[in-house]
């Protein structure tokens, strides 16, 4: 692919400036170049419109376009801002941001909220923790009996709902991550300190000065 | 006495929640 294409494909809808994206994000400019080439290569999977759309992202994730998964759907929804069932350039990159090594940790802390909040009521309640679990087993084929997974929603909500009134807020979800560090884990991914190196090409489409 | 585990700490391990995944060739 040439540099031609590359500028053009630029023009397309949904397409934001990458200074104006770095100046939102933990990213610089060239990082959100090097972003643009990672959301090239998601969104043109299967219909190359720059638009990732769920397939596109399960395929991703998945190596399978029809695998459906609790947790990517929730994660597919929230990455999508403007809630019309596709992600854009933008919403991508200010999205992955919150998965920034540098990125703050409050921002950490209510996105994975949000993400548990299955039923957006602003509250992690416990029919939704117990939905989550059986998720997760059915995911992993892992069978463990409904008691024991009774008792592990027990006493994960006797640990996290310290008021006590059977749903978690987000006070108490930040209380309880601060116990429980191991929680956030996966709102950081490293790759995103090194993503230039991994996508290295943008160099050779990059329109602006990197302003670092 | 093995410690209970915690259940967001089991939800966290889903593949679905691993963006790793994207960054890889």
């Amino acid at each position: 692919m040439g540099c031609y294409i590359s500028k053009r494909s630029k023009k397309l809808p949904g397409y934001e400036d990458p200074t104006v994206l770095a100046a939102e994000t933990p990213f610089t400019v060239s990082e959100v170049e090097a972003l643009y080439e990672l959301f090239k290569k998601l969104s043109s999977s299967i219909i190359n419109d720059e638009l990732i759309h769920k397939e596109e992202f399960q395929l991703a994730l998945f190596r399978n376009s029809n695998k459906r998964n609790l947790f990517a759907d929730r994660i597919f929804d929230l990455f999508d801002l403007k809630r019309n069932g596709v992600i854009e350039f933008g919403e991508f990159v200010r999205s992955l941001g919150v998965f920034h090594p540098n990125a703050p940790q409050a921002d950490k802390i209510s996105f994975a909220f949000r993400l548990y909040d299955l039923r957006h009521t602003g509250y992690i309640e416990r029919e939704e923790l117990k939905e989550m679990v059986l998720a997760l087993l059915h995911e992993s084929d892992l069978t463990i009996s409904d008691d024991f997974v009774e008792t592990i929603v027990d006493k994960t909500f006797s640990d996290a709902d310290s008021k006590g009134d059977g749903r978690i807020d987000p006070e108490e979800w930040k209380d309880f991550v601060a116990r429980n560090p191991a929680l956030l884990k996966n709102m950081t991914l490293p790759y995103l300190k090194d993503i230039t190196l991994a996508f290295p090409s943008f160099i050779m489409n990059s329109e602006a000065e990197d302003s670092e | 006495r093995p410690t209970m585990m915690n259940a967001f700490e089991l939800i966290s391990t889903s593949q679905g929640l691993n963006l790793g995944t994207l960054f890889e060739k």
